[in-house]
């Protein structure tokens, strides 16, 4: 499992995004967290090379959502061989912007003493869901009847073992907000809202039958692209 | 009475979708 935080929301597990033997012995490792509304790269930095380290600094390339260090990289001190350092980037996503391919693509360039190297990672899209994420429920139902169907795109959400008040409670440590709940046909319906720092809205409707581990997840947006990543954000709260 | 409107709507669009 992940790290967990005040607000409850999952923080995947740091994985290795530049391995020591590509980049002259220097190791990272990262994820990407939302704490309290803020947007942070946490990155551990190994040195496995002979020598010190020093002179950190990093950079983005664009990217699809403008994400952009909000600040330098604070490595205050030299980094000994055999030598690990936790660093948090705090980011903000006024940067400029370039569609990438995967949507959530991120290229990142980070240089110290010996050279510049270069990786690239992917950061979860519900990193990007506000907190102010709640749609009135007229202007949601106005919404969910201008998005034509073309944009509405359904998933199912396996072996999962919740109930529709635990999901919703959940989704919502995660800023994927309940406006309505039903039944119909002994079927628990939640439709939710969701908002994307670009101010992207994303409206959904989720399915579940008490005693089918099987959920069916409907979502309608304009930009219908970030449908399959934000698929993957309900997995990976609701499994987590 | 507009609150009243709003819960009715949602009921109509569960049951529409789930009846279609």
């Amino acid at each position: 499992g992940g790290v967990g935080m005040a607000s409850g929301a999952y923080v995947v597990p740091k994985s290795v995004w530049l391995p020591a033997m590509k980049a002259k012995g220097l190791e990272i490792s990262g994820t990407f967290a939302r704490r309290a509304g803020v947007l942070q790269m946490e990155l551990s930095l190994t040195n496995k090379a002979m020598s010190i380290m020093s002179d950190f600094a990093i950079q983005f390339n664009r990217n699809s959502f403008g994400l952009a260090p909000a600040g330098p990289l604070q490595v205050l001190t030299p980094l000994s061989p055999n030598q690990t350092i936790e660093v948090s980037l705090p980011l903000s996503t006024v940067g400029p912007v370039m569609k990438m391919e995967p949507l959530t693509n991120l290229q990142v360039a980070v240089k110290n003493n010996i050279d510049v190297f270069y990786f690239s990672c992917q950061y979860p899209i519900s990193m990007l869901f506000v907190e102010d994420g709640k749609m009135e429920r007229q202007v949601f139902l106005a919404t969910w009847k201008d998005i034509p169907n073309e944009n509405e795109a359904q998933f199912q959400i396996k072996d999962c073992h919740l109930n529709a008040d635990a999901a919703s409670a959940k989704l919502q440590s995660s800023n994927i907000f309940t406006i309505a709940k039903r039944n119909a046909e002994g079927q628990d319906i939640l439709y939710q809202s969701i908002r994307l720092t670009n101010s992207i809205w994303v409206l959904s409707e989720l399915r579940m039958q008490p005693g089918n581990p099987s959920y069916t997840l409907s979502l309608k947006c304009r930009a219908s692209e970030v449908s399959p990543f934000v698929f993957q954000s309900y997995e990976m709260v609701l499994k987590n | 009475e507009l609150e009243d409107g709003l819960d009715e709507a949602f009921s109509r669009l569960a049951e529409s979708r789930t009846n279609p």
